[in-house]
């Protein structure tokens, strides 16, 4: 079973129309996914019909009321499973600072319905704080989307030392399965020099067996594609909503990538 | 004195990149001018040529430990003074959650050194924690860079009520004055529904006297420009990189149609 989190510190890299999209791209070959949003901002959760202000039950309940998680899983019309986050949830990070096993309490949660699903998806919020930790203690590979700017490298050396302390303490399952260039302003200089530092950065560590020990670029760029930011707003996947885009086009490369061309895991 | 927060809780939407060059602006124009970093990605500071992982003092510092920000004030090569952040930063949201007056620890700590400055611009993370909420206790005017992308629009409805909370409970002096269109996709469709649902949400509050009165969509819109993303590995700002490109024409413009066209303050 893959569990899969996307991550990155930095804001607006394309996490949660990645996460969306590579989830309804396993659906369509008829695996059964769970989608977590681990987002105040629940973006993933409204993209996919829910209404964060309906006071619904949501992972907040889950991580800090000790709520079952098949209460709060939710199926969507595209076929995905869902738990939802909302805006409680930037609460949760202080109520939950002085709680033992505070690193697992999702890992915990989803003890009872893994078999359930080939393959769970967990959304990040731009931070690196107990939200992000809980995720990467509930999760096997890390994606990592980024878009070749500036200081992109930089977020990644901070990200990479994360998820070595997590995978060294907390979760020895964990790995970092690749980078994701995304909306890669193509012919520039800077996203030339961005994707080769990355390179020799994965190339440096890949003999060393650390947690980038095997992470590499995947060959699959998510090009700028207006379709992607219009979809959310007709609560479907790109494969709904513009099959034939080139939105469209490249998740399902980035899924065959990931997952292989296989149906079912 | 004029007090800005540059502030979106959604990531990525060039909140960083305008509270840099909108200061260099002011600067060129013989202004005395105080940026201050309160993202613990510390990206302003980079882009000023601090280094976050010195071990310099920093804002940290001075919201937990009450150091005097003149200890940790730092010229640039702009001439810009700035007030750093660093990585420890994110550990302050939890470290301040039970003190009183924690909402006013930045502005308190501005008192000695405010009228040194005829402008204090704040960069925030994409947050609404309890350092935005520092900055919105400490600022005068809210600015609000915008993509006017699908969620765009519920972002700004959940910002305009925090800020509207801080003002009728802790900064009476807060008010938006106004949203800045950035990385537009011009001559699409979605962008042209969103940024028509803004001016209606604009117009619907202008008589209302409350937190929105007179907040205005800027007419001056950030194109995009891959010299902004470019600048700050160059540690100076789009005037001294680039002076002729789109980047330093919509940034002059905006510093026009914020601060009027008159030198110092
Ligand atoms: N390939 C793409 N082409 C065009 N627009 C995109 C693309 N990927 C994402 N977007 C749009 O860019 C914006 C940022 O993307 P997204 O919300 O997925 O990033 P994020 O990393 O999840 O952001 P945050 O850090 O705020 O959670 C969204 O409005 C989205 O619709
Ligand atoms: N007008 C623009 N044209 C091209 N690139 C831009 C523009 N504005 C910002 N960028 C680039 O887009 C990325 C995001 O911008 P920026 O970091 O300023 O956003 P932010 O809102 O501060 O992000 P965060 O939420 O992570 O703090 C950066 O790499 C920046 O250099
Ligand atoms: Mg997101
Ligand atoms: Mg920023």
């Amino acid at each position: 079973m893959r569990r899969l989190v996307i991550v990155n510190q930095k804001g607006g890299v394309g996490k949660t129309t990645t996460t969306a999209n590579l989830a309804a791209a396993l659906v369509r070959r008829g695996w059964r996914v769970l989608l977590i949003d681990m987002d105040p901002q629940a973006h993933l959760s409204i993209h996919f019909g829910f209404d964060p202000e309906s006071n619904e039950p949501t992972i907040y309940d889950v991580l800090t009321q000790g709520t079952s998680v098949t209460e709060i899983l939710r199926d969507t019309e595209e076929g995905l499973r869902l738990l939802p986050a909302c805006v409680d949830l930037a609460a949760a990070e202080v109520e939950l600072a002085g709680v033992d096993d505070r690193h697992y309490l999702l890992r915990n949660a989803l003890s009872p319905v893994e078999n359930e699903f080939d393959a769970i998806l967990v959304d990040c919020a731009p931070s690196l704080g107990l939200l992000t930790l809980n995720a990467l203690c509930a999760g096997f590979e890390v994606i990592i989307p980024l878009q070749p700017h500036f200081l992109a490298l930089q977020g990644l050396m901070k990200l990479g030392q994360t998820v070595a302390l997590v995978r060294a303490r907390l979760n020895p399952m964990l790995r970092i399965a690749g980078v994701v260039v995304v909306m890669q302003d193509s012919g520039t200089l800077l996203s030339a020099e961005v994707i080769s530092g990355l390179e020799q950065i994965l190339a440096a560590h890949r003999r060393s067996g650390d947690a980038w020990g095997d992470a590499r670029i995947f060959s699959t760029r998510i090009r700028r594609n207006i379709k992607l930011a219009e979809c959310p707003s007709h609560q479907t996947s790109i494969f709904t909503y513009a099959p034939k885009s080139n939105g469209a086009l490249d998740y399902a490369a980035l899924a065959d990538e990931l997952f292989g061309t296989a149906a079912a895991a």
